[in-house]
Order: C-alpha cells, then structure tokens, then sequence
C-alpha cells in the first residue's frame, strides 16, 4: 500500500519534530505517483495533493508516530473524507412513489445495474417495476425483460418503435396501474457530446421527474472520467454514482475523479454480473484501493 | 497546444498534462518528457512547435505496427476464423457486426457465432446484427457451454463453405481465472476442430478505459494469444493513450477503431490521426 511506497520516505522524515515543506513535498510526489497510477485524473491529483499538503505543513509530529507514518494517515483519512465520508442511501423517503433514473456512457452497466437495484428493493419490501427507454440498442428491451424474469421483477413491454418520452409517459402510467412504489428506469448509453441524445435524456427527466438520477460508471474509466461525469452532471444533473465492474483489478482512481468534480455521493458498487453482485459504497475500503 | 507558448518549464509541464490526459501513463510521460528535457537542453529541439513535432513522430512511430515483428498472416485461410474477446461492455458484439458488415462488402461469406450463453439477451443481440450485415447466424440451441457452440460453427462454416467466421464471447474481466480457463477451453475447442482456428483473435479495449487496459492486454494475450486490437467508443472525448504502452510493450497492433454505434463506424486504426486527436 502507500505505507510501503512510503518506506523511504518514511526513513528520511526519522527523528523530526515538525513536518516541512520540503519533507511533505517529499511524500507528497508519492501520493502524486500512487493516484495517477490509480487512474485519478491528474487535474484532481493536484487538488487533493495541494490540499493535504497544506493540512500536513505545520503540523507537529505526535511522539511515538513516525512523521512518514502522520502524512500516510493524512493521506488516507483525508482520501475517505473526498469519497464521502461515510456510505449514502438512496433516497426514498416519503410516502408514495419513486422514480429512479439510470444514465451513464455506452456499456458501462446500466441496464444490469438497473436489474441488481429492483433486486435489491424488492428484498427491502418495496414493489418495483422496471421499464427500458433504450430503444437504440440491439435486444436491450429483451436484456432487460429476461433479468426481470429472473429476479421476478416485472418490466413494462415496450418495443423500438416508440420513443424514450412515450415510454416515460406510459411508465408512470403503468406505475399507478400496477400499484408499484419504484419505477427504475433503463435508458441507452450515450456520449456527453452528443447533443441530441443528451436533449433526449433531458426531455425524459422531464416528464418522469425521478427522486433518484443514478450515474453509473465504469470503474476502470480512465482520464476521461472527470470530462464525462462533468458534462452528465451539468447537463442532467445526478443524485447518486455507481460505479460498476469493482469486482475485478481495478484501482478505482476514477471513484475519486467523479466525486470530486460533481460532489455527488457514490451510493453503490457492482462486484460481478450477478444480479446479487451489489453492495453499498465504502469510502474508507475504496480509499485503501485507490492509494494500492 | 502551446501554439504561441514559449520553450520553457510550464511548457514541458503543459505538454506532461495533455500526454497524462490520454491516458498515456505515468511511466511513458515521465520518460518521454524526460527526454524531451535532455533534447532541448542539448539544444537539438529549439522551439515549441519543434518540440511537438518531435514528439508526435515519436508516438506515431511507437503507435505503428513493425510489420516485420508480425506473424506471418493467416488471414488467407479458408476458412479465416476470428474469436473476438474483451472485458464486459468493451464493444465486442457491435464490432463484430460492423466487421461482419466489412467482410459483406467485400463479397465475403460470413457466418457469426453467439459464443456468449450466458449474458441476457446476448445472442438476440448478435442475431440482430447478423440480419443487418446479411450473414450466417448460428446460436445455442440449448445449453451454455460456448464450446459447444464454437464447436457447432467451425462444423458450419466448413460445411456451408464460407469465408470467414466470427465468434462472440461473453464479457469477462481478465483477473477471473476461471473464465480465462473457459476462454482457453474455446481455442482448444476451435484449433482441435480446425487446425490453425481461430487465425485471428481480437481483443477489444474500451478507449474509456485507464491503466487497466495495460493488464488486460497482457493476461488475454498470456492466456490465449492476441493478434490484434481494437479500440472502440473513440467517437467520445477519451483518447485511449494507453494503447501506446500496449504497442510498444506487447507487440500487439492495433487493426480498427470503433468510432460509432452504427454498421459502419469502423475505421483502420491510423496512427498519424490518433496521435494527432491527443494533441487537439
Ligand atoms: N464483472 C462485472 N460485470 C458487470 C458489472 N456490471 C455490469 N457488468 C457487465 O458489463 C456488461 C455491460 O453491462 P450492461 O448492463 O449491458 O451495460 P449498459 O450500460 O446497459 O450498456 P449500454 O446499454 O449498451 O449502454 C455486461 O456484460 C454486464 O454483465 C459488474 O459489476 N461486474
Ligand atoms: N459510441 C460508441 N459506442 C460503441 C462503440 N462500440 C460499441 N459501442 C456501444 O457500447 C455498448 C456495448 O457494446 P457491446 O457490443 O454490447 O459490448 P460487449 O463487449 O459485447 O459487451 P458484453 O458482451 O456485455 O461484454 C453498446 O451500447 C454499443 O452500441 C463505439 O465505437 N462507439
Ligand atoms: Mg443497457
Ligand atoms: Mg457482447
């Protein structure tokens, strides 16, 4: 982990008695080292990096601490701190009904994420039902349908040849037929860049005007990670991240990059392509992948 | 960048940014600029716009093929078979159809194999993009064991004569041991029915994707050999840096970009393009 990648620096900063400019700066090249390697964008690296330094410069050593060791715990703490703190919930208070709105860029989860959530509420005793606005994708409507099947969550028919705004009117519609108290909703991955996808998700929050509108991403999401999750956030909005395929090798800077540039909470992760591979976001075990 | 900038330290720190921002990596940026410095410290490169030429050459020559390291190619086989392999999400299903669509034009015949039993709705999916493309379309007609249907499509191929076969497979992340080994079960599968099968085997990599892609290229190649790349979503503001390290260290060659969701959003992998894309 960081503590050996520490190693050497923590022999130099042996014996101080005040962290200096030079001796953070010291650690501090590798923290720069630890996230770039980790994917965090470089932009969010040198944030995180000037802030920590300044909350290490000054600071006397604690007797008994190695001052190497006082920067890694900093590091660390500071680190669970940006990812959120703690672990955050969905948002369903209140009587009567919710919608929840999938987004995210192509293959990044969505439509297996939206199944592992509907799982996930009808074992809390809720009543969801699923829709899939992607009316792009080849046999999306089917993915959809054959994961309700399996969790035994029922999904709304819907074929190509409507439209994303006619499925959210019907869906809502459907909602109140069916008694349900969550309507999730799938729609098609798509460029922040593309405008007319990008109006067509607009236009859907419109109508729908869901309590939850859930960016999901791909965890092993590099540099670009700050431009997507930017431009969704600004164009969109978000009420919550999820940050799928954490079940693989993955450092996760991205977790970091996306929290840092939209301060939306990350509410879960994805741990494999089982509808059961689903967990709440831990800032604090997230953190200690992230600095490897 | 830098159009009007001066030679100077901010430059080379500028210039560090754009590379890190592709994705390019800590340790190539850090030994390109390092470079970069000695260069201009030694005065062979004077000006900015020198500097970038330089630079753009050095990535465009590391980004390309050597086409004497190639393996002999055996991309004149009758039949060719292709097996197509990638992490979750990467692309693979859709760049099989737009090759598919490649092949059509060419006057190919191709049959597509649904390799992936296990992903929802994952042979419908390919099963669309074969009555796009207008070819031969073969799936599981019970079961989940992809050997069994890859089984079933080289037997296809052979016996309906045609040129090229493509199969899918499901998503798997590379640190999966177990999928690696199903993976590897496939080949056997392939090369024991037709000897030299699969003739290609293209991994498809997600330009989105960071570090990781380093790993997932070196594992799928140690686990069954990668002859070529593709990389896909470059229609997104990614760059997809990362392929350079993958190039340079791997000696796998990119052969297509997926630029689109559509039939023909495939494009020949062209470095000058690409190098130039990470410097706009
Ligand atoms: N290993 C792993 N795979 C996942 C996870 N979440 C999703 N996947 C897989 O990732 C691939 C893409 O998932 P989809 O749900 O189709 O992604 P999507 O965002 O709906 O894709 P588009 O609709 O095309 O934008 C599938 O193979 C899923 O099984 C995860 O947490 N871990
Ligand atoms: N914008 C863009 N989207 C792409 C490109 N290639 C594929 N996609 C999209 O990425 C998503 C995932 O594509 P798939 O072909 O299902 O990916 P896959 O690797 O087969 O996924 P799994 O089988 O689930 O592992 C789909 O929404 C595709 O339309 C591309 O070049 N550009
Ligand atoms: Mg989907
Ligand atoms: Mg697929």
């Amino acid at each position: 982990g960081l503590s050996q990648r520490f190693e050497g620096v923590v022999k130099r900063l042996q014996g101080l008695h005040k962290l200096t400019e030079e001796n953070v700066s010291d650690a501090m090249r590798e923290v720069r080292i630890a996230l770039l390697e980790a994917d965090v964008n470089i932009s969010v690296v040198k944030d995180f990096i000037a802030n920590v330094k300044s909350l290490a410069l000054g600071m006397e050593t604690i007797p008994g601490v190695q001052p190497g060791q006082q920067i890694v715990k900093i590091v660390h703490e500071n680190l669970i701190q940006v990812l959120g703190g703690d672990t955050a919930n969905l948002n369903l208070t209140g009587r009567g009904s919710t919608v929840i709105l999938m987004t995210g860029l192509q293959g990044s989860g969505k439509t297996t994420t939206t199944a592992k959530l509907a799982a996930m509420l009808k074992k809390q005793g809720y009543r969801p039902l699923m829709v899939s606005a992607d009316v792009y994708r080849p046999a999306a409507i089917e993915q959809l349908g054959v994961l309700g099947e399996q969790i035994d969550v029922p999904t709304i028919k819907t074929t190509t040849d409507m439209n994303p705004e006619e499925i959210g009117r019907a869906a809502l519609e459907e909602m109140t037929q069916l008694n349900a108290n969550v309507l999730l909703v799938d729609t098609a991955g798509r460029l922040a860049i593309d405008e007319q996808m990008m109006n067509e998700l607009s236009k859907l929050k419109d109508i729908l005007q869901p309590k939850e509108i859930l960016f999901v991403a791909d965890s092993m999401t590099g540099q670009d990670a700050v431009n997507t999750a930017r431009a969704f956030n600004e164009q969109i909005g978000m009420t919550g991240v999820i940050l799928t395929k954490m079940d693989g090798d993955i450092r996760g800077g991205a977790a970091l990059s996306i929290k840092k540039v939209t301060g939306t909470p990350i509410k879960f992760i994805g741990v494999g392509e089982k509808t059961s591979q689903f967990e709440q976001f831990h800032p604090d075990r997230i953190a200690g992948r992230i600095l490897g | 960048v830098g159009a009007h900038a001066k030679l100077d330290d901010s430059f080379m720190d500028e210039l560090e940014e754009v590379l890190l921002s592709a994705d390019v990596g800590l340790d190539l940026t850090t030994r390109i600029i390092e470079n970069l410095r000695a260069d201009v410290k030694a005065n062979l490169l004077k000006t900015v716009p020198e500097v970038i030429e330089f630079i753009k050459k050095e990535l465009e020559k590391t980004v390309t093929f050597d086409e004497e390291e190639k393996q002999p190619s055996t991309k004149n086989s009758k039949p060719l078979v292709v097996l197509v392999i990638g992490v979750n999400g990467a692309g693979k299903t859709t760049t099989i159809g737009k090759l598919s669509f490649k092949l059509k034009k060419r006057g190919k015949s191709v049959l597509l194999a649904a390799g992936d039993t296990f992903r929802a709705a994952a042979a419908d999916q390919l099963e669309t993009w074969a009555e796009r493309s207008e070819a031969d379309f073969i799936r599981s007609n019970s079961g989940s064991d992809p050997s069994a249907v890859v089984f079933d499509a080289v037997k296809l191929t052979v016996s309906r004569g045609h040129d090229v076969m493509i199969a899918d497979t499901a998503g798997r992340l590379h640190s999966k041991v177990n999928l690696m080994e199903e993976l590897k079960k496939i080949k056997r599968i392939m090369s024991r029915e037709l000897p030299g099968a699969p003739h290609e085997t293209l991994l498809v990599l997600d330009s989105t994707t960071g570090q990781n892609a380093v790993s997932q290229a070196k594992i799928f190649n140690e686990s069954i050999g990668v002859t070529g790349i593709v990389l896909t979503k470059l229609d997104g503001t990614a760059k997809g840096g990362v392929v350079i390290n993958i190039v340079d260290t791997l000696k796998l060659p990119v052969q297509f970009i997926g630029i689109g969701e559509k039939i023909d959003d495939l494009r020949p992998f062209n470095p000058k393009e690409f190098v130039a894309a990470i410097f706009e």
